[in-house]
This record gives structure tokens, sequence and C-alpha cells, in this order.
């Protein structure tokens, strides 16, 4: 809890540590440490919040022109499948007719759990049981979907680290036979940012956006206590909006990124 | 070369010249920084520092020709001794010996159960893996698809009751003559009352030999705050630092080390059911250290 007071060595110190353990990461919180010290003036968290929303801009909607492919994308275990379900119904609740496609075709039992949440959603899916090629599935996930003139079709795909070429190039390849094969599907990327996790979301980031372009991403385990301040540094850095935020493990856990909101949970 | 390893601390600090009383600061801020953006926790990381500075005072070091070189060597030592410098072993004394893992959604309990069970099928041990993950869609099929490809049965009475399920495994463990039992368990959050309650109360029902707290190496400053309470609920034996093949400094081992005071016992090194390695201090700290 920071009190609301002029700046002091003690207050500038307590502003440090709040912000670092938030997983601002040390660059982030000297260029506001740097902004306080400056405009030393009475009330200074309020200079903080100012300047944190200025750097997370305005809210960014997606815009989905049908029809529309939308690949979920992220390191292992960071919530893609979960997030692709909660998204799916987001955009049902909205009218549009949802397709998922079940692109992870090798962690185990990944297509299992993507049909539990099809079958909650009353959406259909696309998946192939003995496919090992993540880019077959979606091409016939594409093809059903311009079949039924589907609105939206969203791909969950496996979970990655960018430490491995092939698994970078796999994406590539993805990305490549929608641009080729069905060039009238507008693409979106999302991806998933897991709040627990350190300074190694930027780099993550980073080196996927090498091989896809992404257009935003989902904060996930909001419910818990990190508190993923690495947004900041993906919107100055990678300018990378956080559009959704995770806070659960259940199809309505999914809320809208609302800046104001998350600085004063940050600022408390 | 110790210097050469450790470039980035060693060009921070030779900047400093010979460490003495007024640049002590100076140089133990740099040490924070690299730490910091490592992913330790910050007050871990000062109390890292502080303990670092008393040993460095207590060696004479601060009076030595080349201050910076030295200093680097006492952090790295340290650094390898806080990660934990002897090598744990899995109690497996049990009859049963029962292994419970615990953790946040997502940190790789599941695929670490199946490593687990893999590494000691090796070594010609009869292992039984329990599905007491209820909640997660298609939890018990994904431990059972794990099972069938290690060639490891799986128990599980599908979405019935956690507490039963694990007593009811290690009952019929019993009397098969099994010799390690894994209960893989849901992922939960350290502030959900009702979940930390139901593995409190595995734990109090099994009495398992071994209770692994599962940890994504990736994680930052929360490390803490999750670890500690994990602690807290339950008496850990043990941490698993899994992902370790991503490029992480994994900085949340000093913290996870630091306020649960259990050694870290394996790592987590690929996705795959051979990646599991016994953990290695040394390694860990020349990755933290970058
Ligand atoms: N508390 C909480 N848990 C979440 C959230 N999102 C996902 N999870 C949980 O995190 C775990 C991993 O979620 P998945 O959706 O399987 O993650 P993934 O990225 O698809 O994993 P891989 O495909 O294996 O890479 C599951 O236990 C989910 O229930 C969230 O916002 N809050
Ligand atoms: N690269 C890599 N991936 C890993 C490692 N350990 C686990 N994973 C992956 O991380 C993801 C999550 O693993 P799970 O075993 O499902 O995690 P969990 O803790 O059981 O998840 P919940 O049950 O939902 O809490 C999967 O994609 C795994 O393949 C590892 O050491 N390296
Ligand atoms: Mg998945
Ligand atoms: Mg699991």
């Amino acid at each position: 809890q920071i009190v609301k007071e002029k700046v002091s060595l003690q207050s500038l110190e307590q502003l440090e540590e709040t912000l670092l353990a938030s997983d601002l990461g040390l660059s982030t919180v000297d260029d506001i440490l740097d902004i306080v010290k400056k405009h030393s003036k009475e009330n200074f968290i309020n200079e903080v919040a100012d300047y944190m929303q200025q750097s997370l801009g305005h809210e960014k909607e997606l815009e989905i022109k049908s029809p529309s492919v939308m690949l979920v994308v992220g390191v292992n275990g960071t919530g893609k499948t979960t997030t692709v379900a909660k998204l799916a119904k987001y955009y049902k609740d909205q009218g549009k007719s949802v397709l998922l496609v079940a692109a992870d075709t090798y962690r185990a039992a990944a297509i299992a759990q993507l049909h539990q949440w099809s079958k909650r959603l009353n959406v259909r899916m696309v998946c192939n049981e003995k496919s090992q090629d993540p880019t077959s599935v979606l091409f016939d996930g594409l093809k059903s979907a311009k079949s039924e003139n589907i609105d939206l079709v969203i791909v969950d795909t496996a979970g990655r680290l960018h430490t491995y070429k092939n698994l970078m190039n796999e994406l590539e390849k993805m990305v490549r036979v929608i641009r080729d094969r069905f060039p009238e599907f507008n693409l979106c990327s999302i991806m998933t940012i897991d709040a627990n996790l350190g300074q190694n979301s930027l780099h993550q980031v980073r080196e996927f956006a090498k091989s896809v372009h992404l257009d935003g991403a989902v904060l996930t385990k909001m419910d818990g206590t990190a508190r993923g301040g690495i947004v900041f540094a993906l919107k100055n850095e990678l300018d990378l909006p956080v559009l959704f935020i995770g806070i659960g493990e259940e199809l309505n856990d999914l809320n809208e990124f609302a800046a104001d909101e998350y600085i004063n949970s940050l600022l408390g | 070369q110790i210097t050469d390893r450790f470039d980035t601390i060693f060009r921070r600090l030779r900047g400093l010249g010979k460490i003495t009383d007024t640049n002590i600061q100076e140089t133990s801020r740099e040490i924070r920084r690299v730490l910091l953006e490592a992913d330790v926790n910050l007050q871990v990381a000062r109390d890292f520092i502080t303990h670092v500075k008393v040993k460095a005072e207590g060696t004479k070091v601060l009076k030595s020709i080349k201050p910076g070189e030295q200093f680097i060597k006492i952090i790295y030592e340290e650094l390898i001794h806080v990660l934990g410098d002897e090598t744990a072993e899995i109690d497996l004394n049990g009859k049963p010996s029962v292994i419970l893992m615990a953790g946040l959604q997502g940190s790789g309990k599941t695929t670490t159960c199946a490593k687990l069970a893999k590494m000691f099928t090796n070594q010609n041990k009869k292992v039984l893996m329990v599905a007491a993950d209820v909640y997660r869609p298609a939890a018990i099929e994904q431990l059972q698809s794990l099972g069938r490809q290690i060639d490891v049965p799986v128990y599980d009475e599908g979405l019935g009751d956690p507490v039963a399920i694990c007593v009811n495994a290690v009952a019929k463990a019993k009397s098969e003559k099994v010799d390690i039992v894994i209960l893989d368990t849901a992922g939960r959050l350290h502030i959900d009352g009702e979940m930390m309650n139901e593995i409190q109360h595995i734990w109090d029902e099994v009495k398992p030999n071994e209770i692994l707290f599962v940890a994504d190496s990736m994680t930052g400053q929360d490390a803490v705050t999750s670890a500690k309470a994990f602690s807290e609920a339950l008496p850990l034996t043990g941490t698993i630092l899994t992902k370790l093949d991503g490029d992480a400094r994994g900085g949340a081992a000093v913290s996870i080390r630091q306020v649960t005071g259990t050694p870290i016992k394996f790592a987590g090194v690929s996705e795959k059911m051979d990646g599991l390695e016994p953990f290695n201090p040394k390694q860990m700290a020349d990755r933290i250290l970058g």
C-alpha cells in the first residue's frame, strides 16, 4: 500500500519495491523512478499512474472481420487451450459463428482437452487424432470453415519454447498456409503470457514475433498473486497490447483488459 | 577463468577498481541488478548480497589487489552453496514409497510424474501413477496416455474424490507389491483455500514419503509468495524446476530454495519422457549470473 505523500527517499524505495515485486522489470522501473525524481511534487503516485496509463495506451479492441482465423500461441502451460475455449465463448456470445481447430498434435490428450471444451461450448471442433502435422489439421479446419461460412476460426497450438528453432518454423509454416492457401481469411495471432513468469516473457514475445506477427496478448492466471508487470515492457519495447486477462479456469474467466483497473491493482 | 564466464558482472565491477567502503554500495547495487534481471526475488537478492558482503569482509577480499575477481568468486560460490551443494535423493524406503506432486497450474506436474515414473522403471522399480486431478478437462486421459507411452499403469476412479482416489491407490499398490506410487494432483492457487485444504487432506490421509513442489523455472518475483504458501501448507521434501530447456535465467531457483529450505532435486529439461535430470547447482549458478 503506497501512501500518497511528497517524494522522499523512503517513498521512492517503497515504490521501487512495489513495482519490482510486480515483475515490471528493472528498466521499466528505472524509467518510472526517473519521472518521479524529475517531477517531484505532491502526490507523485498520480504521476506514476498517468505515466503508466500513457504507456499502456488506450484499450485496443481486436477487429474480427468475417472470415477470420485466430492463432493462439505461447510457451508450454501458459493457458492457451483454456484461453481458446474462453475466447470461443466470448465471440460466440457476440453472435459470431465459431469453429475450433485442435492443432496441438503433439502433447498427450491435447485434442481430448479441447474436445471437452468444445462440447461444453457447443462449438464444433476440427481435429485429426492420427496426424502429427499441425499444418494439415489447420488446413482441414479452414477448408471446413470456408464451406460453412464460419465467422471465426480459433486455432489451439502446441506449447513451445522459442529455443527450439524447428517449433518456431512450424508456426511460420502455419502462417504461410493461411496466407497462401486461405488469403480471404483475416489472420490475427494472440500470445498467452503467464502472469507468474518473469522477465523471460519479454524475450519469449520478441522471439515469437519473428515467426508470427502478434496482434495482442492475453495475460493469464491474473487470479493468482502475480501481477504480470511485464506488460509495460511488452507495450513499450515490442508494441504488443494486452487485450484480455485470464482470471480463472472456467469459460467465463476472461476479462477485456482495462488499463486503469490494472494500474490501480498495481499501485493499490 | 571466472571473469570470462561472468562477463556482465565483471565488466561492471571492473570499472570500480579497488573495492573500498565507498564503492561497496555501488558494487552491491550492480550485483543486485544482475540478480533482479535473472528474476531472483528482490528481498532474496538483498539478503544474499548482505550475506556475501559479510563473507567478503571476513576473507579480507576487499583489501586484495584484484577485488572484482575475488568478489565474483565469492558470489559464485555462495550462489552454488545456496542452490544446494549436495545432490538430493528421493526417499524410496516406503512400502510403497509415495510421492505427492504439488504446484501451480501449468507448472509441469503431470509431465514430471511420467518422467519420474520412467526414471524409476529404468531402475527396475514397479511404479503406479495416480490420476487425482479430477478438475482439468482430460487430465486423466493425459496421464493415461503418458502411462501407455512409458508402459506404467495408471490408477484412476474417473471424476471421483481426489483424497479417496489417492488413499485407494496406495492401498492397491500395497497389495500388489508396487515399489513407488506417484500422485498427480490438480494445479492449484496457493490462495485457493479449498484446494489447499484438499491437498493437505491428501497428505494427511496418505502420509507420502516425498512431497515435491513442481515449479516453472521461468517464474518471476512471485516465486517467493507461492513457494512460501505451499511450504507452509505442506511439509515439502523437495522441488522440481521445469522447462529449463528455455533460456530464462532461472532466478526463481534461488527464491524458492531460500523460502522453502528444501532441496531442488530435479530439473525438467524437455517435454520428452527422458527429459529429467538431477538438479545441478553449479550449472544453475552459471545460468543465473548470466
Ligand atoms: N488460475 C488460472 N488457471 C489458468 C488460467 N488459464 C489457464 N489456467 C490453467 O493453467 C493450466 C494450463 O492451461 P492450458 O490451457 O492447458 O495451457 P496450455 O498453454 O494450453 O498448455 P500446453 O498446451 O501444454 O502448452 C490448466 O490447469 C488451466 O486450467 C487462468 O487464467 N487462471
Ligand atoms: N519444454 C518443456 N516443457 C515442459 C517441461 N515440463 C513440462 N512441460 C510442458 O509444459 C506443459 C504443461 O505441462 P503439464 O504436465 O500439463 O503441467 P501441469 O502442472 O500438470 O498442469 P496442470 O495440471 O494444468 O496444473 C506441457 O506442454 C508439457 O509438455 C519441461 O521440462 N520442458
Ligand atoms: Mg494446450
Ligand atoms: Mg496436470
